[in-house]
């Protein structure tokens, strides 16, 4: 299947978002 | 059973592999002689999506501040961070020195690029480990075929990238056969 690949901003901007609390 | 992945819920972004992550520590004096590897493995947490990561990388100390004799690993959920492991036994690592001073920042990009699958060789990877020393720290990326050259290769060229290393940085690939010996 598809492989999920993200790119390090990506992961960056996720690190603030309130469900990474 | 501590070692399968945890529930995400579906507003959260999963990862493409759930990971586990171990701390160890060398002890000093007799206690610590005694112990084999295995016992001071201590597993700090489990993974399966981006936003658990954050969750629990942000309450960890980084690398650099860790006192010497101090190692993280970072597997796949299903891979114990040994050689012993079915997955590692014909494996092989792919070993970073760095000066002091390098270690928290190699260490995080190594891990986003290592969860948001940039190496691009399949099930190769198996996990990361950070150790910290007096010197110097140690930054090692594990795969499953150390014979595969083109996967090692591949591995090297994209932690080199990942890593932003100059050229002239050293990195050396050791088979864990190698390493028993």
């Amino acid at each position: 299947g598809t492989r999920i690949v993200y790119e390090r901003a990506f992961l960056m901007n996720l690190r603030n978002s309130p469900i990474s609390q | 059973e501590v070692l399968v992945a945890p529930d995400i819920s579906p507003d959260e972004h999963k990862l493409q592999y759930a990971y586990a992550l171990w701390y160890s520590k060398r002890n000093p004096g007799k206690l610590g002689a005694l112990l084999s590897y295995d016992q001071n493995l201590k597993l700090i947490g489990r993974f399966a999506s981006v936003e658990q990561f954050w969750g629990l990388y942000s309450h960890l100390s980084r690398p650099s501040e860790l006192n010497t004799h101090t190692d993280f690993h970072l597997f796949k959920i299903g891979i114990k961070p040994m050689w012993e492991d079915e997955a590692n036994q014909r494996g092989g690592k792919w070993v970073v020195r760095l000066r002091k001073g390098l270690v928290s920042r190699c260490w995080e990009n190594l891990i986003l690029a290592m969860l948001g699958e940039q190496f691009m060789v399949g099930e190769e990877i198996c996990g990361a480990v950070v150790s910290i020393r007096f010197q110097e720290d140690i930054i090692c990326l594990w795969n499953k075929t150390a014979s595969d050259l083109s996967t090692t290769q591949r591995i090297r060229d994209t932690l080199r990238r990942v890593l932003h290393l100059p050229p002239t940085a050293l990195m050396e690939y050791k088979t864990h056969n190698d390493s028993l010996k």
